[in-house]
């Protein structure tokens, strides 16, 4: 089972911290390039790091691709287009694989099946470079815009921030994962409408575990206050973590291939 | 009594909510371009504001200067220029003024006396634009730095970004305020000292009062706690006011007179 994702957004908005969050594993804080001491690339580069981890008995070789430079230059322009070019170079690979003589064999999948776009929390609205990023990318890939830091923002900040966001997506006819599709069963749309009423997910990550009551809890601890990652009442990890790795991997996997794959595929076999 | 305050960083920073905090009023919510719908400029733009305020019985005539635009765009090239052409504009007018042939009245002073630069909370170190910007300008304006919205680090993090932030202030030897001056008194080389060990400052503003315990109190409602900016175990928004409006502000005007706006008038007269 492989499943391949990708974390991109300005460096500094805890993207390693999540995926370390999500993984429950320290596989991002010394590999991904969110580092202390990393020096950003002249140019957006796209790091990759596989791992087979366990998740409920189920052995899943998972690839997680970073793209350290995306944002943070003075000048940023084109700075999407090293990605999007890393994602049709992965199409490229499957459709080789997928055309080779020896068929019996499923190609490796290394196709990225989500990316997670990290939002800063300004609290005022997305950035022409979230903007530009989503409209060159949403047809190629399924796109996960989460809020960083969400422990940035009061709850009411969250909420007009939410609807700011919202409103720029569709102004700018953003698609966005979960989509909810009229072809879907009754109960898929029930599931989807429900996620996409809270996205964008506003996130918290954490690696550090603090002791309350006894038991280990994932959070930050501040002066004011013990923020809790898995706590509903403190923000949407756990929504994003259930999406991504219990209800919806299997969709994720789906929709790259049967609608951005496609669309790959079948624009390489016109020619 | 004539002060000019100018603020500096990207959108979203808290900019306008730390000027209203700083002088406890709503001159900024309803000027500055921090409002809700302000649409991002396609260019850098100095924005203006004038008002009288007291504080202790003395009546200060204050302008903040706001720039919008800054660090904004995709391509933030250059972002720096029309900030610098701005305070020179404001050093030209004082030298036309200063040199008018009715010389017995003191010349209205519209020069910027200190310039608060807001650096995001990323916890790495700072941004290529935040290097930038210091450097093109510490030789011609005070420049006083702080990690904007503090309340985004632990107490851990915060002390080592301030750490990789002096460093990298060091590196690029970027002049800012105060600086500790061999020739100052020994007081004010005690006091400017102590000032600078905890540079830049960590600021969290609120323009929100909430009762707590009969008394209102300037902070941010989170879900995990109250965080309260006047409290100095919380941040030092109180160490940045008292600077700027009782301790520093004579001496930030000396600077940018003798210093700052010397330079410039030593330039001009050698043509
Ligand atoms: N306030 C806040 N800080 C976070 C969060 N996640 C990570 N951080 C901190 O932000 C800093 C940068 O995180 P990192 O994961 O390296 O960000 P990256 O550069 O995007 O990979 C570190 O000091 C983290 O501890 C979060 O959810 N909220
Ligand atoms: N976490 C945090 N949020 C803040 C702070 N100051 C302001 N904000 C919030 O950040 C958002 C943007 O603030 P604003 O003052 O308009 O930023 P500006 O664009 O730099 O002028 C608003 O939702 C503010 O309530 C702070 O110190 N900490």
């Amino acid at each position: 089972f492989q499943f391949n994702l990708m974390v991109v957004g300005e460096s500094g908005l805890g993207k390693s911290t999540l995926v370390n969050t999500l993984f429950r594993s320290k596989i991002a804080r010394s590999t991904l390039a969110g580092a202390e001491d990393a020096k950003i690339p002249k140019t957006v580069e796209i790091h990759s790091v596989s791992h087979v981890i366990e998740e409920k008995n189920v052995r899943l070789r998972l690839t997680v691709s970073d793209t350290p430079g995306f944002g943070d230059h003075i000048n940023n322009d084109g700075s999407w287009q090293p990605i999007l070019d890393h994602i049709n170079k992965l199409n490229e690979k499957y459709f080789a694989d997928e055309s080779a003589v020896v068929r019996n064999i499923a190609p490796v999948d290394s196709r990225i099946h989500a990316c997670i776009y990290f939002i800063a929390p300004t609290g005022h609205s997305l950035k022409p470079i979230d903007i530009e990023f989503m409209k060159k990318l949403d047809k190629s890939v399924n796109i996960i815009p989460v809020i960083a830091k969400a422990d940035t923002l009061t709850l009411e900040e969250r909420a007009a921030f939410k609807e700011r966001i919202v409103e720029d997506l569709d102004q700018h006819a953003i698609n966005v994962y979960p989509n909810v599709n009229e072809d879907d069963d009754e109960e898929d749309k029930a599931i989807n409408s429900k996620l996409s009423e809270l996205l964008p997910f506003a996130v918290i990550g954490s690696d550090k575990e603090v002791i309350v009551n006894g038991q280990g809890v994932l959070g930050r601890k501040t002066k004011w206050g013990f923020i809790e990652v898995e706590n509903k009442d403190h923000c949407e990890f756990s929504n994003l973590r259930d999406m991504l790795i219990r209800t919806h991997m299997q969709d994720l996997i789906d929709v790259t291939h049967f609608t951005h794959y496609e669309k790959f595929r079948a624009a390489k076999l016109r020619g």
